[in-house]
Parts: C-alpha cells; structure tokens; sequence
C-alpha cells in the first residue's frame, strides 16, 4: 500500500513568474541594459505519480515511489529548471569600458522533477 | 550580502562590483547588436549558436570597446605638414585567463560631415606605428624609432575609419608587450607638391583637426561559459 495525498494542479512544479529589476540589487549605476528582465523560477510539488507534463527523470519516478511507500524517510522530488535561456547584458566593466556579454542559463523557461 | 554579491559578480566575470567615474557613451554598435539579441526578426528566431557573433562573424560572447588612453603628441600647427600624431594605448589586460581574443578593430572617428568631393587639400595620409619603448621616446621624433604597422590615404568626407588589429591585439594581452601604436596623420605627396607651389601649408591639415576619438572594439570568447550547440534529430 502507498501513501496517496491529492495535489492541486496549481501546486505542481512549474514555472513561476519572477522580474528581476536590476535596480533592486543596487545595479542600476553600472548595468546600461537591460534595466531588468523576466528571469522566473521554478517552485511546486513532485507528487505520485508523476506525469510527463512534469518533466521528470527516471530517478525522479522511482523516488516519488519510494516516497509513496516512506514519507518520513525519502523526500519528494525537487521541482528545478530543467531549460533555460540566455540573454546579453550591457554595461561597464571596473575600468568603465563598456561590455556586450551574453550570459547563459539566465532565464527559465521549463521546470521539472 | 556583500560576499555573496562578489561571488555573483565573478561569476559574471567581475573582480568588484563598477561604479563608472567618467562613462563613455555606449557605441551605437554594441546597441545594434544588443536590440538585434533582444527583439529577434521572424526570420532569425532563434539562438542557434549563441557563442558566435553574427555581426562580425566571429566566434564569441563578450564584446568591449576599449577607450583610447593614450595623448597627443603632436597637433598640427601652420607650419608643419604633419597635422596629428598621437599615443593609442588601450588596457587589454582586463581579459581574464581563458578567454579567447577572436577579433580587434580599431575606429578612429572624425567629426566632420562633409559630402562634398575631396579637394586637393582634403586627402590625407595615415600611419600607424609600433610605439616605441620608453627609453627610446625622448627622442626628438618619436615615430622615427618606430616600426610602420599599417599606411593608408583618406579623404575628409570619411567619418570613421575601421583596421583589423586582431593580431596585434592578441600581443597586447601580454601587458609588457603592450606598448600602444602612434597614430600619424599628414598632409598626402599630392596636396605637399601644391604646398611647395606656395599655398600656405596650415590651410592643408584644416579637417584632419577634426579627429575626434580612438576605439578599440575586441571580440572574444570565454569557452567555459558557452554551451555546444545541440542539433535536433
């Protein structure tokens, strides 16, 4: 027998909407553009079983099951970025040059299990 | 908060976070290329590789331009058909270790708009030298102890001028090996001859004194920070 707790569709891990505004962290003065931008972030539960809308991995699968069988001892999966995208910032660098640098995994698009 | 901020900003490829004392205008082609990333065309949606830059069809992910340190040397006057000579120097030593210099090019930038055919007096010659050591800079004329790099003619109607210094600007990422160009500018042989004629030589260097501003553009690539493109099946 497995421990069964219904989950809200609104609580599964996905993507949630996140701006980071660079004048926030106190970066306005040296980074030119963007001013700030949509990095989002991923949060919910990995619950049993899991779906393919959930992007899980094998090792995920198995541990939802285990977790099923023993809550106290395994944990559910994590809800993490399984894509995300680049974007290119503008600014000046410690000697005031100015830099066009494109920074990977800055955006994410897709989250998983 | 503050260590975790150095450890954010070196992983953006900081030592310390900048706080700009005398910020340069953004170059209006790091602004192109910036917009064209940001807002891409319907024929161009994707990323493919984003470690290239398209625009000069380069490898790369980081692009700076470096701001002229150098001085004058030397401003035209009326007597003289050397109307300009000046120090370039630009710290290249802020590359970090690793990264890969695909591509420098040097803009020299003039603040004329003239449409109007060159003259006689409005061709000019430019060279470009190798600066010489220190110990040999004293001397009474310094680009005669310098190694020619590169000579052109142009004409006043030019706005900007482009030189591909990739190769040099690898050299100059050796800090003792950096010892910047000297940039020459004189009246051409044509406009000499019709000075030796008796035109008054300070009339030939009008325009060549409207030399506004030395870049350099570099190109480079930080391979740790690129992902392999992957191909779909």
């Amino acid at each position: 027998s497995s421990y069964y707790a219904p989950v809200m569709p609104s609580s599964l891990c996905k993507p949630r909407r996140l701006y980071i505004s660079f004048s926030d962290v106190g970066w306005e003065n040296w980074i030119i553009a963007p001013q700030g931008y949509m990095a989002n972030y991923c949060l919910g539960e990995c619950p049993f079983p899991l779906t393919t809308e959930l992007n899980s991995t094998n090792h995920a699968i198995l541990q939802t099951m285990v977790h099923s069988l023993d809550p106290e001892g395994t944990p559910q999966p994590c809800c993490v970025p399984v894509r995300l995208s680049p974007i290119s910032v503008l600014f000046y660098d410690n000697h005031d040059n100015v830099v066009l640098r494109h920074y990977e995994d800055m955006v994410v698009d897709e989250c998983g299990c | 908060l503050s260590t975790r901020e150095s450890l954010l900003l070196k992983s953006l490829g900081l030592s310390a976070k900048p706080s700009p004392r005398s910020p340069a205008p953004v170059p209006s082609v790091l602004w192109r290329i910036f917009q064209k990333r940001e807002i891409p065309s319907p024929w161009s949606p994707g990323r493919e590789d984003a470690c290239r830059v398209e625009e000069f069809n380069v490898p790369g992910n980081i692009i700076r331009v470096f701001s002229d340190q150098g001085h004058f040397l030397h401003s035209g006057g009326p007597r003289t058909l050397l109307c300009l000579e000046k120090h370039l120097y630009f710290n290249l030593s802020v590359l970090e270790d690793g990264e890969q210099l695909t591509m420098a090019q040097l803009q020299l930038q003039f603040g004329h708009n003239s449409y109007r055919a060159p003259g006689p007096g409005q061709v000019f010659e430019l060279r470009l030298y190798h600066a010489p050591p220190p110990s040999l800079r004293e001397l009474p004329s310094p680009a005669a102890s310098c190694r020619l790099l590169l000579a052109q003619s142009f004409a006043q109607l030019h706005k900007s001028l482009l030189f591909n210094l990739t190769q040099v600007g690898r050299d100059w990422r050796t800090p003792s090996r950096n010892l910047g160009l000297v940039l020459e500018i004189s009246v051409s042989s044509g406009a000499r001859s019709s000075a030796l004629l008796g035109r008054p030589p300070g009339n030939f260097c009008a325009g060549a004194d409207s030399f506004l501003d030395a870049s350099l553009l570099v190109v480079s690539l930080q391979p740790g920070q690129c992902k392999a493109s992957r191909k779909k099946r």
